[in-house]
């Protein structure tokens, strides 16, 4: 009873699903992406700095874009600034069977501590799937460039893993990855957090809480706004974010249907 | 079954062979099978026909194809028949309650990626081996 209709030009058959087809249809393909439903992400991250650079990532494997087909993603994007992939990044990405980006759990209050000029971020990485294996972790934090400081300024920028962290205590923090930062630079500042995610992967308690310190070159502690780092609170296009690689670890099957 | 004949008549089950096959062929065309062969055809799932582009942001679709066609004589090279599907095509004419024809399926098969939001507006890049077939044949 549904309609037929064949596109004389491209030879194809074309026809109109019914509705119980149609659901049939969504559901298998939902199980072949291993999805209990459909998602209903929120509508305004489009245009955020993660979804963008996956989507570079994408391009980088979509060798064959006859097959793939394009995304009108593509060309809706305005001229942002574009995370761009590494030729570390493409390492990492033919090594790995999936590529997941996660999106800075606390708020800006949160975010900017205080009591400290510290930044301090929170990334859930516990819906990676059982058995997956972890074989590269970053965190992605966009730099401004920054008048009034001379050319040849410096700064450190340090992320530290929060080990702990009791009431009325001072924190435990673990020194994960540093970088020098010049004052003139501008682009992404990418930081290891590979060993890291791992643990906390098994320890999923402890639910990646990140601080950032920025210090001058003298070694003072300063505001990470001063040397033009963006925080969540910044534009869209230029949020941090932790973008995971990792490899399932054995073959696994789907279920007969 | 091959039986052993004598040496003068080593061509004879050569020529029963190709009677064979010209006698299958005839006898499909007098059965009335389709002369379409087993081959590749377009199947597009379209992402944005199912209205999923609020999570899937690449690929728009992907031209999957699905295979489809009969396996029976002349199973020609075009087919991409395996050995034993030209053998269980002569068995089947033999034997046609007891043994199939071959089946058309896909002999070669391509991955793809896709790029989707999950609940949490965390994004995933998913490799999906074997989901795009490149070639079918009788197996």
């Amino acid at each position: 009873n549904s309609s037929v209709d064949v596109d004389a030009r491209s030879g194809f058959l074309h026809r109109r699903l019914r509705s119980q087809e149609r659901r049939e249809m969504q559901r298998e393909i939902l199980s072949i992406l291993g999805l209990p439903h459909r998602p209903r992400p929120h509508a305004r991250i489009k245009h955020n700095a993660a979804p963008v650079f996956m989507l570079d990532l994408y391009n980088t494997i979509s060798t064959a874009p006859e097959l793939h087909g394009y995304s009108y993603y593509e060309t809706a994007l305005p001229a942002q600034v574009q995370p761009a992939v590494t030729s570390r990044d493409s390492r990492f990405l033919n090594d790995a069977d999936t590529v997941m980006s996660f999106v800075n759990l606390n708020d800006e209050d949160e975010e900017v501590l205080s009591h400290s000029r510290a930044w301090q971020f929170r990334f859930d990485i516990s819906s990676i799937p059982e058995g997956e294996v972890i074989t590269a972790a970053e965190l992605r934090i966009y730099k401004d460039f920054v008048e009034g400081h001379s050319d040849k300024e410096t700064f450190i920028v340090s992320v530290f893993h929060v080990l702990e962290e009791p009431l009325n205590r001072e924190k435990k923090l673990l020194l994960l990855d540093q970088r020098d930062a010049w004052a003139s630079e501008e682009g992404w500042l990418v930081f290891d957090l590979t060993s890291t995610s791992s643990a906390w992967l098994v320890r999923s308690e402890q639910n990646l809480q990140l601080r950032l310190v920025l210090e001058d070159s003298r070694g003072q502690e300063r505001n990470p706004h001063l040397a033009g780092l963006v925080t969540s609170s910044g534009p869209k296009d230029k949020q941090p974010f932790v973008v995971v690689f990792f490899k399932a670890s054995e073959v696994r099957y789907r279920n007969a249907r | 079954s091959a039986h052993k004949g004598r040496q003068g008549n080593r061509s004879k089950p050569q020529r029963t062979s190709q009677d064979a096959m010209k006698a299958a062929e005839a006898a499909a065309d007098s059965l009335g099978f389709s002369k379409e062969g087993c081959k590749k055809h377009e199947l597009y799932v379209s992402f944005r026909d199912l209205g999923w582009q609020d999570w899937i942001i690449a690929p728009e679709g992907y031209a999957a194809y699905y295979c489809e066609g009969e396996c029976a004589f002349p199973l020609n090279s075009y087919m991409n028949a395996t050995n034993h599907a030209i053998v269980q095509t002569l068995v089947h004419f033999i034997n046609p309650e007891t043994v199939p024809k071959p089946c058309c399926a896909p002999t070669q098969l391509h991955g793809i990626s896709v790029l989707y939001f999950d609940d949490s507006s965390n994004v995933i890049l998913k490799k999906y081996r074997n989901m795009v077939v490149r070639a079918c044949g009788c197996h």
